[in-house]
C-alpha cells in the first residue's frame, strides 16, 4: 500500500501542478506545487505526512492559499479534484453547486473541462447559472408545484430564462 | 459501467415517486431554492450505505423520510433504487484449462438470457462485468420504515450493506470524498488542513 | 447590561420572528422562532445562555435548520441579520457575496428587503448576479487591467452582459 | 454620519491609489474573480482596527502591502483612509447655564469655519455631530511599512488605535459581526452553536 499510495500521489500531482496539468487548464496559465510535508527533521514518511497545496494564478504572487480570492480557490478546488479524477476515474461525479463562486469566464473554463473526462465517467452538475446549463446535454428541473413536494419535469433549454431561472415551472 | 436512473419514493421531500435518468454524459439538475435539488444527492449517497444523519443533513436516521407538507401525512417508509447499466465487456481470457471451460460454459447459458447483440462467451473469451452480478443492470435498493427496521436489495433481492460494499469493491463507486462534491464543499478541500488532505488521496490510491 | 441583553433579544425576536418579521417577509410567509436556550434544569440565565432558532419555510416541517437547503439557509441568516439591523442600525453595511446560493426570485426578495433599510444606513453589496446590479444605485468595476493589479473603473448597467459579467472591461 | 469614500495605496493588490466613493445608498461592487472585490473589505476591516492577520486572509500582518506583480515590484507601504461624513446635526439643547453658553460659542466658532448653509449653532441648538470631532468629514487613516512599523490618523493627526475605537464608540461602526459579512460567511451564522450566535447578539447590544 506504501508503493500504490507514492505512485497514486506522483500521478496526481502530475495531473494537478504538471505543465499541461488540469491547474494550468483552468487558470490559462500560472503554476501550482502538491508536495508531502516534511517532518521536523526535513525527512518525508510516506505513510503518515500531510500534503501540501501551492496556487499561483498567473501574474500573481500569493503568500499562500488564504490569499486566494473565492473564485480562485473553487478554481484550485476543482483542479485537485480533476487530477485525481483523471489518476482514478470513477463512473460518475457528481458536482452541487460548484459554480457558485465562479464568474462567467470561469465558468466557462469549468465546464470545458468537464468535458475532456466524459470518455470514462458521466457528470451530474446542480447548478444556478445559466452558462452551466447551456454546457448539460440534459437538464432535469425539480420543482415543488405543491408545497413541500419535490417532482421532476423535463426542462428544455429554451424554458430558461437569460439569468437561469426556469420559466413557466409554477414552483409553490 | 454507468449510472443509468435514480428511483426516490418518501425520501425526503421526494413524497411520490420519482425517477430521474442519467442517459446523457453531462445531466443538469436545475430548480428554485429549496425545491429538492440536493436532497437527489443525499439520496444517491444513502442508497450507495451512508450511514451518517448528520452527512445526510438530519438529526436522526428517520428524517429521510418524507416528514409530511402542507397537505400530506408523513410517509411510513424511504426506498431508493440506483441502477446501474453492467454490460458485458468481452475481454482477453486467461487460457482456461479443458474441465473449467465446460462448467462455466453452461452455467452462464443458463442464468440469465444475454443481450442478442453481445455473443454468447465462448470458452476464448470469458464475460467480464463491471460489477460481479450477471446481469445486464444491476440495481441496488435501500429502505427504510418508521419503526427503524431497514433492508438493502441488489436486484431485488435481499442483500447486506456488507454485500453492497463488496459490489463496488475498487470500481470508484462510493460515497468517498472524490466523487460526490456536496454544496458548499468545494473549497474545503483547500481549507482543510494537511492531514484531512490526506484522507482524499488515501481514498483515491 | 443584563437588561440591556434582554431588551436587544426582545427586540430583535420581534423583527426576526414576528408576524411582520423579516423571516416572513424574505420567504413569503411561514415562521420562525428565536430563544434563549434553557439549561438542564428548565431555567434560563439571561447572561450565559446560548440562542436557538428555529426556521419553517411556508408549505414545509423541516426538523431542524440542517434539513434547510442551501438557499433557505442563506435567506434566514440575511432575515435574522436584517433583525439585528433593524434593532442596531450602524451607519453602513457590507455584504459580500451573500447572494451566491440565492435562485432569482429570491435574489429579488433579498433587494428589496434592503431597500427598506436605506433612511438608517447604506449598503455596499458585492456580487456576480445581475438581478443585484439592477438592485444598486450604482456599480464600480473592480479590474486587473494589467495583471495583479487591481482598478477600479466606472461601469453603466449597460455595460453588464445579461449573465452579470463586466463587457469590455479588458480584464487582463 | 455616513460612509463617504475609501482610499487605497499599496494595499494589498491595489498598487497604486485608487478611490471608491461611497456617495449613493447602495453601491454595487463587481468584477470577474480573482481581481480585489474582497479586498476592498479587508481594508475597510483594516482601517477600522482589525489586529488579526488571519481575518484579513493573510499568514503575517505584512501580508496587506502590496507585494509585487509580473511588472512590479512590492509596495514598501500599505495605506488606507476611509472617509465619514459627520454633518452638523442640531439637536435638542440641554438648557446650560450662562458661563458654560459663552465658552462654548466662542470655541467653535474659532476652531472649524462652518459650513456655510449650516447655521452657526446658536446658544439654544448646540452643534451636535456624530462623530466628536468638529469637523464635516472626519478622515480615518491606518498605514503599515514594511519594516513593520504602522500609524493611526485621524483628519491627518497622528492618533493610537484607542482614539479610533473610542472615536466610533457607540456609533455602530466596528469590525464587528453584523455590520459586514465576509465572502462566504453568511450561512455560517446558522452553523454556528448556540453559543457562538450569543457573541453576535452581546456586539449588539
Ligand atoms: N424528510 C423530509 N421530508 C420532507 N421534506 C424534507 C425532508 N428533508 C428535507 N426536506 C425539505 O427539503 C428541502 C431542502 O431541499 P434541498 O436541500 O434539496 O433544496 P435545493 O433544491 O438543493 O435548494 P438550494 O438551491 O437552495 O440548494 C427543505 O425545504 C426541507 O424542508
Ligand atoms: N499583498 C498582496 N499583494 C498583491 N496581491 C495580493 C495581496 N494580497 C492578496 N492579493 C491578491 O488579491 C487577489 C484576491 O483578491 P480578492 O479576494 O479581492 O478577489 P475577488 O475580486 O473578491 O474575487 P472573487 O470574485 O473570486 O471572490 C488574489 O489573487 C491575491 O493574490
Ligand atoms: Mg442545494
Ligand atoms: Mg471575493
Amino acid at each position: 500500500s506504501r508503493t500504490r499510495f507514492i505512485e497514486t500521489f506522483e500521478q496526481v500531482k502530475e495531473n494537478f501542478a504538471g505543465e499541461q496539468g488540469m491547474f494550468r487548464k483552468l487558470f490559462g496559465g500560472g503554476r501550482a506545487e502538491l508536495e508531502l510535508e516534511t517532518d521536523e527533521n526535513g525527512n518525508i514518511d510516506v505513510l503518515e505526512s500531510g500534503i501540501s497545496i501551492r496556487a499561483k494564478p498567473p501574474g500573481k504572487e500569493p503568500r499562500g492559499l488564504s490569499q486566494l480570492s473565492g473564485g480562485e480557490k473553487t478554481m484550485t478546488a476543482v483542479a485537485l479534484l480533476m487530477a485525481i479524477f483523471k489518476s482514478r476515474p470513477s463512473p460518475y461525479a457528481i458536482l452541487d453547486e460548484v459554480d457558485a463562486a465562479l464568474d462567467e469566464a470561469n465558468t466557462e473554463r469549468f465546464i470545458n473541462v468537464i468535458k475532456g473526462f466524459l470518455d470514462k465517467s458521466h457528470f451530474i452538475v446542480i447548478t444556478h447559472h445559466k452558462r452551466t446549463m447551456m454546457g448539460c446535454d440534459t437538464l432535469y428541473g425539480i420543482t415543488m408545484q405543491e408545497r413541500g413536494v419535490s417532482t421532476r419535469v423535463s426542462v428544455d433549454m429554451k424554458d430558461v430564462g437569460a439569468d437561469g431561472t426556469l420559466l413557466d415551472t409554477g414552483a409553490a | 459501467m454507468r449510472l443509468a436512473k435514480l428511483t426516490l419514493a418518501g425520501f425526503k421531500s421526494f413524497a411520490d415517486k420519482t425517477e430521474i435518468p442519467f442517459n446523457e454524459p453531462i445531466v443538469g439538475i436545475v430548480g428554485p431554492n429549496g425545491c429538492g435539488k440536493s436532497n437527489v444527492v443525499d439520496a444517491i449517497k444513502w442508497v450507495l450505505g451512508d450511514q451518517s444523519p448528520k452527512s445526510l443533513r438530519g438529526g436522526a436516521m428517520l428524517d429521510v423520510i418524507f416528514n409530511g407538507s402542507a397537505k400530506r401525512k408523513p410517509a411510513g417508509m424511504a426506498s431508493v433504487t440506483l441502477t446501474f447499466d453492467n454490460p458485458v465487456v468481452a475481454s482477453e481470457a486467461p487460457a482456461l484449462n479443458e474441465a473449467e471451460q465446460d462448467s462455466d460454459a453452461q452455467v452462464s447459458e443458463g442464468s440469465t438470457p444475454q443481450d442478442s447483440e453481445s455473443p454468447i462467451p465462448t470458452p476464448q473469451a470469458r464475460a467480464q462485468r463491471a460489477l460481479p452480478v450477471d446481469t445486464d443492470q444491476v440495481a441496488v435498493t435501500r429502505q427504510l420504515y418508521r419503526d427503524g427496521t431497514s433492508e438493502y436489495l441488489i436486484n431485488n433481492q435481499r442483500a447486506r450493506l456488507r454485500d453492497i460494499k463488496e459490489l463496488f469493491m475498487d470500481t470508484g463507486v462510493g460515497t468517498d470524498a472524490y466523487s460526490i462534491i456536496e454544496q458548499g464543499k468545494v473549497a474545503r478541500m483547500l481549507e482543510a488542513n494537511a492531514a484531512e488532505r490526506r484522507q482524499i488521496f488515501e481514498e483515491a490510491a
